[in-house]
């Protein structure tokens, strides 16, 4: 069950980038590559969230909540049509 | 949609509203299962450019290009990749990679919200009139984040950040998830971004009523719309072989029964099932149903699949009867064969014939659509309640609007009843749900902020709640369906939506952005939960003393803590601050306080505020004291504050609970 990946929304606390990355999407995605080789953005976030959702496993979700400009790893909701 | 125009009095004061310049200048964004852009409710004639502050897009894909689009459906995209990368690429032999709606549900949102102006809709010719949306000149743009398989937060968040991007004004969003904090909960997230932009965001409240703590999008800074009935029926009635008559509701056009009395059986005993009650699929033995009138109880599976089952096993007619979940609420459909939905306490004089009379009989006769039925609006069972689970001292849902039986653009993907075997196709459909509540509300806010521009998203929230009505025109109060009994601020908010009444409120409770954060303050919300909703570094000031009662809102919930009963010995003084600005002329205005519990002293201070200008803003404080002797046994009351200056009246909601 652990490895099943599932889909995680990432806020990147984007006001804290280091200042060795030009663009933010590079950022997100040397964090990303931090925790996964395989894993792939399925959007990257403007507005609304700074972030990024992503397929991760249990492990990996885990570790990347714990790097250094992660502010929150939410694990993805379904919503339903009222 | 029909009636509800009139039920809102837009008809009588459309020259209130300046419907034709300003509020063409307004976007509803529609976060839902995309758009059938070859409805007539999006008709753009007679409007003018797409509003040069628009920068979206009319996205392609199955069945849907760019030239869909036009001068009143400016917008159209789609966010499928988060459900795709959970369940697979999409079946576009089943639905359509692209902003068309194939379930209809989109359609029927964005033209209750915005709908162009359309003569003669109906459904079978139920509920005919002059359909229009509430803000029947703004502009819709359609985000397609619904699909078969459901909404993934993944692409609400998607659709959420390229709405803000492309600059709509309102979000509308019909749709919820569990219980959840507000910063894990991707519609409280994306909306807090929007808030700060000035976008109005008006989610449904849920259809999980009549329980209490049933409420969806709960977060200070949406607006939560409940529902209500319209003054409309579509009655069918049922006739025994008894004699006996009840009443019901069908939306069923189609070959009618014989004039004569039909053999009529409970599908509980034509079934060998356990739940043969409630004509699930398979369930019903074709020997015993077939030529027969059918009774099923409500419950588990679809209405309308019931109907389809009873069809299917070769029955003629059903009667549906609600049980103790639902009561007396009765929602029409449009079912496949001659069918009618009755409540509860009609369903168990019926079952009871059917159990005692060895050879019973029925007829169903439809009497069509019958308009001004009274009390009108009644809340409905299914709409969400309170007390909010998240935050108590926050009041949700804000107002009800009319979503009961709300006839609305339908897609021609699909059949009236939304089942896979209904091959009929309309133009319009009836159906129910805080789904259809939601964008009334938020096609009115649209055009509060035709009228009003430079009103944030709060202070059209505040004159829309502070202008709602509570009580019918001879004083007796909004009644609960779920009870027959008058409805609390837990069931309707503030009230009933009086759109009229709110372009012109004389005072609203406005809220910045800073005003949220300091709420989190006071949430105790760590700094990553509080930056993961402002996206910024935020901090909140260790020497401030932070108050959930203190945020700017126009209801008040106020929570006693262990004083229930009289026993406790918890804080039994609560003090609520409030603010008014001026949205009106100059004037005073004096407050009354009215509470059914008599356990709680209510004072005010200041009792009358006078404002010489525009934007003017004064302070009042609540107190609000529990007498702990005299404490009530039950663990809720109510109460209402108002300010008048004599040409308006502000009113507030209070609820008190007990922990």
């Amino acid at each position: 069950v652990g490895d099943k990946k599932k889909t995680y929304i990432v806020h990147m606390a984007k006001y804290q980038m280091p200042e060795s990355f030009e663009h933010h999407l590079h950022w997100y995605d040397s964090s990303l590559r931090s925790v996964s080789d395989s894993a792939e953005m399925i959007y990257a976030y403007n507005n609304v969230v700074h972030g990024f959702s992503t397929r991760l496993t249990t492990e990996e979700a885990q570790r990347l909540e714990a790097q250094p400009g992660i502010l929150a790893v939410v694990p993805e909701m379904r919503y339903e049509l009222h | 949609t029909t009636r509800s125009p009139q039920f809102l009095g837009l008809d009588k004061n459309a020259n209130l509203y300046p419907e034709s310049n300003s509020v063409s200048e307004v976007i509803i964004g529609v976060l839902d299962t995309g758009v059938w852009p070859e409805s007539k409710s999006f008709d753009d004639t007679g409007l003018g450019p797409v509003p040069s502050s628009w920068k979206g897009e009319c996205e392609s894909g199955t069945n849907f290009s760019a030239s869909n689009c036009n001068r009143k459906l400016i917008g159209a995209r789609f966010f499928s990749k988060g459900y795709e990368a959970t369940l697979g690429p999409i079946d576009e032999s089943k639905e359509s990679r692209s902003p068309r709606d194939d379930d209809g549900h989109g359609t029927h949102t964005a033209s209750t919200a915005a709908g162009s102006v359309v003569e003669n809709a109906s459904l079978f010719g139920y509920a005919s009139g002059t359909a229009r949306g509430m803000a029947a000149r703004a502009r819709v743009a359609a985000y397609k984040v619904c699909w078969a398989g459901g909404c993934f937060s993944s692409d609400i968040v998607a659709a959420m950040d390229k709405a803000v991007e492309d600059n709509v004004n309102v979000m509308s969003m019909s749709l919820g998830g569990g219980v959840s904090d507000y910063y894990k909960d991707s519609v409280a997230t994306g909306a807090f971004a929007a808030m700060e932009k000035g976008i109005l965001v008006s989610c449904s409240a849920g259809n999980a009523g009549p329980s209490p703590f049933s409420l969806s999008n709960t977060s200070p800074w949406i607006t939560t719309v409940g529902a209500g009935t319209l003054d409309r029926d579509f009655p069918a009635y049922v006739s025994l072989g008894d004699a006996k008559n009840f009443s019901g509701v069908s939306l069923y056009r189609g070959k009618s029964l014989p004039g004569t009395l039909l053999p009529f059986i409970y599908a509980a005993n034509a079934s060998n099932s356990g739940n043969g009650n409630l004509c699930m699929t398979g369930t019903l033995i074709p020997e015993k149903v077939a030529g027969k009138v059918v009774f099923c109880d409500r419950g588990v599976n679809p209405r309308v699949q019931k109907g389809a089952v009873v069809k299917a096993a070769g029955g003629i007619g059903m009667v549906l009867a609600n049980t103790a979940a639902n009561g007396e609420e009765l929602v029409a459909d449009s079912h496949l064969l001659p069918a009618t939905a009755v409540g509860q306490k009609s369903g168990d004089i019926i079952r009871k014939y059917l159990v005692s009379d060895p050879k019973p009989t029925v007829t169903i006769l439809f009497e069509g659509t019958k308009l001004g039925i009274e009390p009108s609006p009644v809340v409905a069972a299914f709409s969400s309640r309170g007390p909010n689970s998240i935050t108590p001292q926050l009041l949700k849902p804000d107002i009800i609007a009319p979503g009961v039986n709300i006839l609305a653009g339908w897609s021609k993907s699909v059949g009236p009843s939304g089942l896979a075997i209904d091959d009929r196709r309309v133009d319009f459909n009836i159906i129910s749900g805080t789904s259809m509540s939601c964008p009334h509300v938020s096609g009115l806010a649209a055009l509060i902020k035709g009228a009003h521009p430079d009103w944030s998203p709060a202070a059209i929230r505040s004159a829309l709640m502070t202008t709602a009505y509570t009580a019918y025109k001879n004083g007796q109060k909004i009644q609960d369906i779920a009870t027959g009994k008058p409805s609390t601020p837990f069931d309707h908010g503030a009230g009933h939506v009086d759109p009229v009444s709110a372009l012109n409120p004389g005072l609203v409770y406005d809220l910045t952005v800073d005003d949220y954060l300091n709420f989190l303050c006071a949430l105790n919300y760590t700094p990553s939960q509080i930056n993961s909703l402002a996206r910024k570094d935020f901090t909140c000031d260790s020497k401030k003393k932070y108050s959930v009662n203190d945020l700017n809102y126009p209801s008040f919930a106020v929570v006693f803590d262990g004083v229930l009963g009289g026993g406790g010995s918890g804080s039994s003084v609560v003090k609520h601050t409030r603010t008014l600005t001026n949205v009106g002329s100059p004037g005073t205005y004096k407050v009354s306080i009215s509470s059914e519990t008599k356990s709680v002293k209510i004072s005010v201070e200041p009792e009358s505020l006078s404002f010489t200008g525009a934007n003017e803003k004064k302070s009042y404080t609540v107190t609000f004291t529990s007498n702990g002797s005299a404490a009530p046994s039950s663990a809720e009351g109510f109460g209402r504050i108002e300010w008048s200056d004599g040409k308006h009246v502000v009113g507030s909601p209070i609820a008190f609970s007990w922990t």
